[in-house]
């Protein structure tokens, strides 16, 4: 199964991720 | 008997040498890509043509997923939830430490095992970043939306509106906006000026926690609930079939955060057919029955609650089932 988020967020918005990465929840996806 | 024994036989080597024919030639293509790749080439991802999406799509994945669902239901006898859950946890790499109940005999079922709930302190919410992951999993895909496709992963894309549907639930969130002098659907997701559309994909895999919690601090408006096929949505499928997500069973969630528009989707797969929404006690999915292309709304605005359902970040949100 599959999450996707969509959202709106100023442009200075960044994610701090590498695609592939392992993740868990409660772990930082972005920040602006 | 002997002519009848001939006429059956004769098409099987047939069979047998035109899918290892193509089996063949598939194989070599992807060996010489990787080639490629380890020089440094950039390949673009093997596409599946609709043919071969039309042919995946006629296997019976829901009627196969509500078997496996109904199979997982089955009360195991004490003795065997342990050598049964032992496989899963070896075959899946479930770290049991984390789960909120380690005893195996606990849980009744291979279902109930799935939807096995984590101790609260084995995942702390990340307090310095407004936005946290929902789930454990794998990061297939990140990054700004751009002409209104969305990446599932690298160079493999699918389309917003198809993915999200019609705007019309903006009426709920008082949303609207004066379309006509408007660009595009993703303009209309974008309500303040300066801001920017982002996407992030978590990919479950089966031995993963599959609950999962809200990302941020935001409302829930709406929900829209998009019946469709269960595919595998498996990396490896997600860079073969363009489109994967708006092909497959979905829910998604669409509302407000501090900036403007929110949604999570969650998306169902062969083995993770039915999706729950924690305080959405109305969605059924992976119904028998379903027609090609619905899909049917859900506003949790009332006359009597004007703000949505109130999710704060980490909070639990829903779980995916088995079947």
């Amino acid at each position: 199964s599959t999450i996707v988020l969509l959202f709106e967020a100023p442009r200075d918005f960044t994610f701090n991720l590498k695609p592939g990465q392992k993740i868990r929840f409660g772990e930082a996806l972005g920040t602006m | 008997l002997n002519g009848a024994l001939l006429a059956r036989v004769r098409p099987l080597p047939i069979l047998l040498a035109t899918g290892g024919g193509y089996v063949g030639y598939d194989q070599y293509g992807r060996y010489r890509d990787r080639r490629l790749e380890s020089l440094g080439i950039e390949v673009p991802p093997r596409i599946a043509s609709n043919t071969q999406v039309a042919l995946y799509k006629t296997i019976p994945t829901r009627v196969l997923s509500r078997a496996w669902g109904r199979l997982n239901q089955v009360e195991l006898p004490t003795w065997l939830r342990k050598p049964v859950y032992s496989l899963y946890i070896w075959t899946f790499g479930v770290n049991m430490k984390e789960a909120a109940v380690e005893d195996l005999h606990h849980y009744r079922n291979l279902s109930e095992f799935f939807r096995r709930k984590l101790k609260p302190q084995a995942r702390p919410v990340c307090d310095s970043h407004c936005v946290i992951s929902p789930a454990d999993g794998k990061i297939l895909h990140f990054g700004r939306v751009r002409n209104c496709e969305v990446e599932q992963v690298k160079g493999v894309t699918y389309s917003l509106e198809t993915f999200l549907g019609p705007h019309t639930w903006a009426e709920t969130l008082g949303l609207n906006k004066n379309e006509d002098d408007l660009t595009s659907f993703q303009d209309l997701l974008v309500t303040k000026e300066g801001n920017e559309l982002f996407h992030c994909v978590v990919y479950l895999a089966p031995g993963d926690y599959h609950c999962f919690h809200s990302p941020t601090d935001w409302r829930v408006a709406h929900r829209r609930h998009f019946p469709g096929s269960l595919m595998s949505v498996n990396p490896g499928v997600a860079r073969w079939i363009k489109e994967l997500f708006c092909h497959n069973e979905r829910v998604v969630l669409s509302g407000e955060w501090t900036h403007g528009f929110f949604s999570l989707t969650a998306v169902g797969a062969t083995n993770v057919g039915s999706i729950r929404i924690y305080f959405d006690k109305e969605l059924r999915t992976n119904a028998p029955r379903y027609s090609k292309g619905s899909y049917n709304d859900f506003s949790y605005l009332s006359n009597n609650n004007q703000e949505g359902v109130a999710m704060r970040k980490g909070e639990h949100l829903g779980e995916f089932n088995l079947g």
